[in-house]
């Protein structure tokens, strides 16, 4: 590839993010608008279900989002992770770069720092992200992400739960570690 | 997910991702997308990367971190991208995973996991030598 700068280069075929991202440059924006304005694109356009809201329902059927930005300059991150209600997830993170000494929030307390930076708290379900999760929950929840748990996860729904035999066995490990085997 | 990675015309790096995670995942569960050197990483004494795939093995790996310290040694952008799959597939030969890199000379490459049904990896690329952003293919490994 010639060298050349600048340079925007961003994962699967998004063009209209990298069309947001090259036109911020364009326009005289910083390297961080660029990705923040970029990515936020997909998080407007759902980008392959994969990004934004919408999409990717999990076993409660919730969408939440997950999202960083770093600045190469001074190494600074942001970065939200399990973020709910909240769409612009990127956005936040911009926001944990410039209002808070942090790196990452995480859950319902990073949506709460959200509102507090003027984001609005909404629903990220669609009418197609409830379909994906019910006809899911009516194929007995495959896939899924247990695994040796009753009832078999690779066959039915939850809610799940340790075999009851692993953990005697467990207990009994323990005794026995405190009484004649320790450092 | 989407991954970006942006390089100034003054070889300031910023990189970034937005993801809404694993599909029906477990509540709570985070992936590799809002993690430090695993979604993605930019230095500008030496360039950013940013991952794509399946978060729950890849943020185990650092990739982007290590793609960036790949480039800080010299090693071409696509050949940094393909070196960190290969530490990757050494314990996840079947995982699901894409990584893009760039270094502060505007170099760019991509690299893959090749598994049945993801043998090519797309990604978009913009720079003055490219009339308009431009879609990029590349073969996976």
């Amino acid at each position: 590839s010639p060298a050349a700068l600048p340079v925007v280069v961003n994962t699967w075929a998004f063009r209209k993010a990298a069309e947001t991202a090259w036109r911020v440059l364009q326009l005289g924006g910083s390297e961080l608008d660029a990705v923040e304005r970029g990515c936020g694109q997909c998080e407007i356009d759902q980008c392959d279900g994969s990004v934004g809201y919408g999409g990717s329902p999990d076993e409660s059927g919730e969408t939440t989002l997950d999202a960083m930005i770093m600045d190469g300059n001074t190494m600074e991150v942001g970065a939200v992770a399990d973020l709910r209600h909240v769409k612009n997830a990127i956005g936040v993170a911009r926001k944990v770069i410039e209002h808070t000494k942090h790196t990452l929030l995480v859950g319902e307390s990073a949506s709460l720092f959200a509102v507090r930076m003027g984001f609005p708290y909404e629903d990220l379900t669609t009418q197609k992200s409830l379909l994906m999760y019910s006809k899911w929950l009516n194929q007995n929840c495959q896939p899924n992400y247990w695994k040796n748990v009753v009832p078999d996860s690779s066959e039915s729904c939850g809610p799940y739960k340790r075999p009851e035999k692993i953990i005697y066995k467990e207990e009994l490990t323990i005794s026995q570690r405190s009484i004649h085997n320790h450092d | 997910t989407i991954g970006m990675v942006v390089i100034g015309e003054n070889g300031t790096v910023a990189s970034g991702t937005s993801t809404n995670g694993a599909v029906h995942k477990i509540p709570g569960r985070v992936g590799d997308s809002p993690i430090t050197g695993a979604g993605s990483y930019a230095d500008s004494t030496a360039g950013g990367a940013a991952a794509t795939g399946d978060g729950d093995i890849m943020m185990r790996f650092l990739p982007s971190y290590q793609a960036v310290e790949y480039m800080r040694m010299g090693t071409d952008p696509a050949v940094a991208c393909q070196k960190v799959i290969s530490r990757i597939q050494k314990y996840a030969p079947n995982f699901f995973g894409a990584v893009i890199c760039a270094n502060t000379t505007g170099s760019y490459g991509a690299a893959c996991n090749k598994i049945p049904g993801f043998t090519q990896f797309h990604f978009m690329v913009s720079s003055p030598s490219l009339s308009q952003p431009t879609e990029k293919v590349v073969d996976c490994i």
